[in-house]
């Protein structure tokens, strides 16, 4: 029997299969929040503590690792059939800590916060010493590489006139000198590639259509530029509203978990 | 016969499973 009083909170063991359903609804919520870049999975439960909530239900204060996957948060492909970033691509991983309430059943987050992290260039090397590394996605090179690549995905269309939304990843090849891959998010337009003279004059969509780019960039040594690039149109998405959890008054809520009264900010979109 | 949690008494069962961090599903980086 511990020394002291009793704590608060149960720890189940964190590889619990009603820590894992919590788990991976928090994993859920952050890929259906995130405004950029690629979806996350589950990767590992570091901790978990379960708060009883006054009148009813239980607290998740729970706290995982994730991996980025090689799918943009745009894509709707589910998570199940996203690959995971292999550690020679340059893994990226996530550290999130969450509080998901648990009453009738019904799992809900509460509070999340996320903060992700590259692999170290030393351990990309140590699995795979020629691979490439991530990039600055400022860095000129990748923003001229992006444009050059857009243009050539335009230019070879017979449709929409796709406009760029975010440069999502970057790495230059470390053999061949000037070679960029380069990874970007698009958006459909309302006008057609072929025709158009003036971009400024081209509108999304209403109903928004997005699409994925994948290219490699190459400055030729005598001078001279190559492109290849392959862009993917995603099904134009229902914009579907998130029903709002009922979100507790922070200060209460703490009160009644004998928390410290942490104002949680309102679930807001992850950048 | 108590004992304190994490510790394996002496002659008893083999070592106490700690219950986190849980399993990793792909890799540690």
């Amino acid at each position: 029997v511990p020394h002291g009083p009793m704590p608060g909170y149960r720890e189940p063991a964190c590889d619990d299969p009603e820590t894992e359903q919590a788990a991976l609804v928090a994993v859920d919520y952050i890929n259906k929040r995130l405004l950029r870049g690629y979806k996350h999975t589950l990767n590992q439960i570091d901790s978990i503590r379960v708060w009883p909530r006054q009148p009813t239900g239980e607290v998740y204060e729970v706290e995982i690792d994730t991996l980025e996957t090689t799918c943009h948060v745009r894509d709707p492909t589910p998570l199940a059939n996203c690959s995971v970033r292999q550690m020679k691509e340059h893994a990226v991983e996530g550290d999130c800590d969450f509080h998901v309430l648990k009453q009738d059943g019904q799992l809900s987050v509460l509070s999340a916060k996320c903060d992700s992290s590259p692999d170290s260039a030393e351990d990309v090397h140590r699995v795979c010493p020629n691979c490439p590394l991530l990039a600055p996605l400022n860095d000129s090179r990748v923003v001229h590489a992006v444009e050059v690549a857009l243009a050539a995905s335009n230019a070879q269309s017979n449709g929409s006139y796709l406009q760029l939304v975010e440069i999502s990843r970057a790495q230059f090849a470390p053999l061949q000198a000037a070679a960029v891959y380069v990874e970007f998010a698009v958006a459909a337009t309302d006008c057609v590639a072929k025709d158009v003279t003036d971009p400024a004059t081209c509108n999304l969509l209403a109903e928004k259509q997005y699409g994925f780019c994948r290219g490699t960039f190459i400055e030729k040594v005598g001078g001279g530029e190559d492109v290849t690039v392959t862009c993917t149109l995603f099904p134009t998405q229902p914009v579907i509203l998130q029903p709002q959890p009922e979100a507790p008054t922070p200060v209460a809520e703490a009160d009644a978990l004998g928390l410290e009264p942490v104002v949680q900010p309102e679930p807001e979109p992850l950048e | 016969k108590g004992v304190l949690p994490g510790i394996p008494a002496a002659g008893g069962p083999g070592p106490v499973i700690r219950p986190c961090p849980g399993r990793i599903r792909y890799f540690k980086i």
